[in-house]
């Protein structure tokens, strides 16, 4: 029977695995699905490799969503993403360069043992669920535990902190894992999305210091065709720019691992909204955040397969 | 009851500190007491002019009201019962499923 998956609700960490499953059966010649190693629960880190199959060289975009377990809008895009990369390629022929000439590695769930926590105990959950001997609480911010500026301003070294940056640099096995995978791909990888929420944002390097990266000019005009195209959408306003000014300085994050990698784009998302709902974004509201961030990322894609 | 209930009469304020006294005000008020901050994540990461919001339990919300009134800190009220809101966002589903 047809495979009826609503990409309007929220789904728990089982549905979404098995949903991984089921796209990978479904569409053998545009999908591959991969774990790149195991969560601190033991849990698979799943990857979706998008994209047709060839033997020639093809630059790659690495999306990964639910770094923040809270934060549930973004695994719902990326399953938005995959869904429609996949129903639009007949049909849309900017769709269709996409996926053929790049390949998208997309993570539905980076922090999977916090986000089954969040459907299950907590609902605000924020880090991950690993263990500290000393002190009771749990979890890291896999999002303070990246080896760059490592545990220093806007994180804490405080366990039962929000921004708690983990014992060591990936500590935690899932950054371990996505850092090792993007180290071993990095000559093809020419964008890193980390898709967060909340507060309509399109943030770039560098988080950790004021100052300028090198490429400022070709990012700040990839943020700028990705806001605009996100506001062509809805009409909703993002707020883009190097994350120390536009939010806060925080070190020890993805997009600027990502980018002292040599990863050349590196951004992180915001999604909606601005507080109202906050991590409570409605189901009814899937819709229309997932298809207006869709036009984002496509926008990025699509400037990669340009010269600047 | 999704959680067991365990949000029910949670809020979530919305406070935004006007100048500096108020941010060093709200920094100490949050590392004394066991809020969950949505935005920033961190009270170190709280600044002047930069909307603050923060999930109170039930028994915390009116204490910290009063604080803020004290304070003449200002603050409005974002969601005034965290657990409807968390009803409400998978609500749709558990109605499905009841059906």
């Amino acid at each position: 029977s047809e495979f009826q998956y609503d990409y309007e609700v929220y789904h728990s960490m089982e549905e979404i695995q098995s949903w991984m499953f089921e796209m990978n059966r479904t569409h053998p010649h545009m999908l591959d699905m991969f774990s790149i190693g195991r969560s601190y629960e033991g849990r698979p880190l799943y990857v979706l490799q998008l994209g047709k199959r060839t033997r020639t060289y093809k630059k790659a975009v690495w999306i990964d969503c639910g770094v923040h377990a809270r934060e549930w809008i973004g695994p719902a895009f990326c399953q938005w993403f995959v869904k429609e990369a996949l129903n639009s390629y007949r049909h849309d022929s900017s769709m269709r360069r996409l996926i053929n000439q790049l390949t998208f590695y997309v993570m539905p769930v980076f922090n999977v043992d916090g986000y089954h926590y969040s459907w299950k105990v907590d609902r605000f959950w924020r880090k991950t669920r690993s263990k500290n001997a000393k002190y009771h609480c749990r979890g890291v911010d896999a999002n303070r535990n990246w080896k760059v500026k490592w545990c220093e301003e806007g994180a804490s070294s405080h366990p039962c902190d929000d921004t708690y940056c983990g014992p060591y640099p990936e500590s935690e096995p899932e950054v371990k894992a996505v850092a090792k995978f993007l180290r071993k791909h990095k000559r093809r990888v020419k964008a890193y999305i980390s898709i967060h929420a909340y507060a309509q944002m399109l943030l770039y390097p560098y988080s950790y210091k004021y100052a300028t990266i090198p490429n400022f000019n070709c990012v700040e005009t990839a943020a700028q065709n990705a806001v605009s195209a996100l506001y062509s959408a809805y009409g909703v306003r993002y707020r883009y720019g190097p994350a120390s000014t536009t939010l806060y300085v925080s070190s020890g994050s993805s997009i600027d691992w990502a980018y002292k990698t040599g990863i050349p784009y590196a951004f992180a998302f915001e999604l909606r909204d601005t507080g109202y709902f906050g991590f409570l974004l409605p189901e009814t509201l899937i819709n229309p955040t997932c298809t207006e961030t869709m036009r984002a990322v496509r926008a990025i894609a699509s400037g990669l397969l340009k010269k600047c | 009851y999704l959680y067991n209930n365990r949000y029910a009469g949670d809020q979530v304020l919305r406070i935004t500190p006007r100048n500096e006294e108020e941010v060093q005000v709200l920094r100490r008020l949050f590392q004394n007491m066991s809020v969950d901050l949505w935005q920033p994540n961190s009270a170190s990461l709280i600044h002047e002019g930069r909307a603050v919001d923060v999930h109170t339990g039930q028994n915390g919300t009116a204490g910290l009201k009063a604080r803020l009134r004290q304070e003449h800190i200002q603050h409005s009220v974002l969601i005034s019962n965290l657990q409807e809101e968390i009803e409400k966002q998978t609500g749709y589903r558990s109605s499905r499923k009841r059906r």
